[in-house]
């Protein structure tokens, strides 16, 4: 079969290099709509036919994605079984133009207050947010061992200026064993996300002190800002995977359990029944 | 069969053993018996590699070979499988065999580029077969 399949692999190759565009492999000779042709993955691709991405992600953000793919798929890009969360799609953002930096001052800590402007337009209707988070990189000259404790204070500006802080649970982290910093910023972005909001504008204010010695003040974070925004999502369209639903495929459910009761019960009885009535099985 | 044999008797002596590799040999399963075959697909083939950073390559594989008649166990086929593979064999020959086709898929992770210069990891339903069935 390895044979049958190089020939078949040869085959396929041969006639993609023939073609100048292997577009024409995918899409329909007769030009008509490839939609229904095509499953949903290469349509998506096929829509940006050859183009190339004209804004390239931030390094260090494509760098955290890759690692967090390696932990939730193969190389094959087969998703692990052993993952167990509920979203089959996460989507980081860097923010747009980091607006004006109000100018950072003892009020506002060591970290300049950072106006960001996120655009969700990439956010499906089918897609629901089930937890986002502010990504921080710290930068390798962090690499104190000191456990620095910080506060952040997170305003959405627009849609509507909604003042609400998030709750200042303090943050502590140990700057050494830290490469990324996460701020959970779920509670306050749900109810943009959930109505269907995709410019979002919020500013940052970090306040950090040492853990060691408060009395040196605010301590001065070597994050490397803008953060990205992360948003773990659960798409309910039917090209998702949908990993519940494969548990529950696994495991048969009966239509009710009292019926399915029922049934067991009767084929016990069944089963006794025939025990008795032959004699052989008796002894 | 005593008969048979002893009609054989009179020609030229077959060994047993010719017989019976013969005999059993209706028994095997068939040379190309259906399962799963591997076609590995590169992303760069297609010129998708700009807007996809993992996987680099994708084998979604494929099912092919024939059916035996024994499909009921192996291939976890449903009893009406064996009733088209009577009416095949026994009754009207223009009705098709079972067809040795996909069982069970598993889903594809893929890490992409979108235009906006976001990055998106997604979970696509049903990109890959891991099991063949005849139906």
């Amino acid at each position: 079969s390895q044979a049958s399949a190089g020939e078949s692999q040869a085959g396929a190759s041969e006639s993609v290099e023939s073609e100048a565009d292997p577009w024409s492999l995918l899409l329909p000779v007769d030009g008509t709509d490839s939609s229904g042709l095509l499953p949903p993955l290469f349509k998506v691709l096929s829509d940006r036919r050859g183009e190339t991405p004209k804004l390239q992600p931030d390094s260090r953000a494509l760098y955290y994605m890759k690692k967090l793919y390696k932990t939730y798929a193969t190389k094959e890009g087969v998703p692990k079984p052993s993952r167990s969360h509920l979203y089959n799609t996460v989507r980081l953002f860097s923010p747009c133009a980091q607006q004006k930096q109000a100018p950072s001052n003892q009020a506002t800590g060591p970290l300049p207050m950072a106006d960001l402007l996120f655009n969700l337009d990439r956010v499906t209707a089918m897609e629901h947010l089930l937890k986002s988070v502010l990504l921080y990189t710290l930068n390798n000259s962090a690499a104190s061992s000191s456990t620095v404790t910080c506060v952040c204070d997170l305003m959405v500006k627009e849609p509507m200026a909604s003042s609400r802080a998030l709750p200042r649970a303090p943050y502590s982290f140990t700057l050494k064993k830290h490469r990324w910093i996460e701020i959970d910023v779920t509670s306050l972005l749900q109810p943009l996300v959930a109505s269907s909001e995709r410019s979002i504008h919020m500013s940052v204010n970090f306040t950090c002190t040492k853990d060691q010695a408060p009395e040196d003040g605010v301590f001065n974070v070597p994050l490397s800002v803008p953060p990205s925004l992360i948003l773990y999502l659960n798409d309910t369209s039917t090209q998702a995977y949908h990993s519940w639903q494969s548990l529950q495929s696994n495991w048969r459910p009966s239509q009710h359990p009292g019926q399915a009761n029922v049934a067991a019960r009767s084929m016990k009885e069944e089963a006794a029944a025939t025990v008795e009535r032959s004699p052989r099985h008796r002894r | 069969g005593q008969k048979a044999i002893r009609s054989e008797a009179k020609g030229p002596p077959l060994t047993a053993s010719f017989n019976l590799s013969e005999y059993f040999k209706q028994f095997l399963f068939p040379q190309n018996e259906c399962e799963l075959h591997d076609f590995r697909l590169s992303f760069s083939q297609l010129k998708w590699d700009n807007w996809i950073v993992a996987p680099h390559r994708y084998n979604p594989r494929y099912c092919k070979g024939d059916c035996p008649r024994a499909v009921r166990h192996r291939y976890g086929s449903p009893v009406h499988t064996m009733v088209q593979n009577i009416i095949y064999e026994k009754l009207d020959p223009s009705v098709p065999r079972p067809s040795c086709v996909p069982g069970k898929y598993s889903p594809l992770s893929v890490l992409t580029i979108e235009p906006d210069g976001s990055i998106a990891y997604k979970e696509y339903e049903d990109m890959i077969a891991t099991r063949c069935t005849c139906r």
